[in-house]
């Protein structure tokens, strides 16, 4: 048994439980935020079989999709009466981050 | 050291977290979402020395019961005029769902 | 490929999130809780090469300080009429514990 641990966007995450659930596997939800843009995400848990690794990535792959995010940088700390003008930045974010991790023991209870 | 990942019910997470206590175990809780019946679960974490598998696999089985919950099954896209009566649907969930991994490495700072 | 899971507490999380994509690693935050005192915690996940495991626990160590939370302990059941004087308790509370897991599979979709 394998555990695939996928952090995606909040938008994909529910089309991809649902695909998941489909090809009969089972997936659990869990509510993350990104460490650089801070805006909240999901981290999405799926126990397989090992054999299964390669089909749940190709179901990772067809629902999850990279797209560019609009940030407003931070302002810096400033002197009085300076002027700062942000630029919105385009962030480009992948479509899913994947860890596949053995399992060495699964239970049912 | 290994790491226990267990999803289990709302209702049994606090007595399950409190026994293992007893036991001298330590725990972190998640909250977390089951894919199918999308609705608020946990998911707890129990890093321990490897030959205490067993001891919290027994307080897991002692804490978290299966149970047969009642869903409303989502009304098809329907034709105007159709009607839909939602027979409910029960579905068992199991106790809890297990999945133990080997620890490379150990820190408490 | 290794997945550092740090629980720390919540004050220190963004310090050390930031202090990670300083040294340019990524970070996931998820939120949860002690088991023990049942406050609310930071669960962080980083997904690093296997040569940088002691940069992420140094970094950890940096900025994750062990303190001494005061916390009031529950009542037990009483008698009517008995008098219950809680004491506060002093728990002291680590900076981080740290699980290291090796990644069999790491994919950027
Ligand atoms: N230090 C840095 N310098 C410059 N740009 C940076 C950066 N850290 C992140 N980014 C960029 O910002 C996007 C969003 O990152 P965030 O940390 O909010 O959200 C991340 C994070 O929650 C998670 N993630 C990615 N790699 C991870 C890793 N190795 N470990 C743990 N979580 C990771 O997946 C989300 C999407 O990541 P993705 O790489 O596709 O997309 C990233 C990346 O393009
Ligand atoms: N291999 C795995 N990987 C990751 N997480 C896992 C997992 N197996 C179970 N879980 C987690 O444990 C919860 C309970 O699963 P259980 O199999 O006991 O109980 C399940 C099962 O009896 C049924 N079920 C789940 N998926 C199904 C499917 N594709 N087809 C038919 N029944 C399904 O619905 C109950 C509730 O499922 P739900 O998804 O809401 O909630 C699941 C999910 O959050
Ligand atoms: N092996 C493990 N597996 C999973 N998660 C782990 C873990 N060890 C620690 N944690 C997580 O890290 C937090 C801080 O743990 P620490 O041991 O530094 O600091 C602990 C410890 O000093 C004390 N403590 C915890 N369990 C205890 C017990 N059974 N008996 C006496 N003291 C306990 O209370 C502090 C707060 O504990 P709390 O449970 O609220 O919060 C814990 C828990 O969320």
């Amino acid at each position: 048994v394998k555990l695939v641990v996928a952090v995606v966007h909040n938008e994909d995450a529910g089309a991809l439980v649902d695909a998941l659930l489909e090809r009969e596997h089972r997936a659990t939800r869990l509510h993350s935020s990104g460490g650089f843009l801070k805006q909240s995400n999901a981290t999405v848990l799926v126990g397989i079989d090992d054999d299964k690794v390669e089909d749940v990535l190709e179901i990772i792959r067809a629902n999850c999709t990279s797209r560019t995010q609009v940030v407003n940088p931070m302002p810096p700390i400033m002197e009085p009466g300076e002027f700062f003008m942000p630029y919105p930045l385009e962030v480009e974010v992948g479509g899913a981050t994947v860890f596949v991790v053995a399992v060495e023991r699964f239970e049912r209870i």
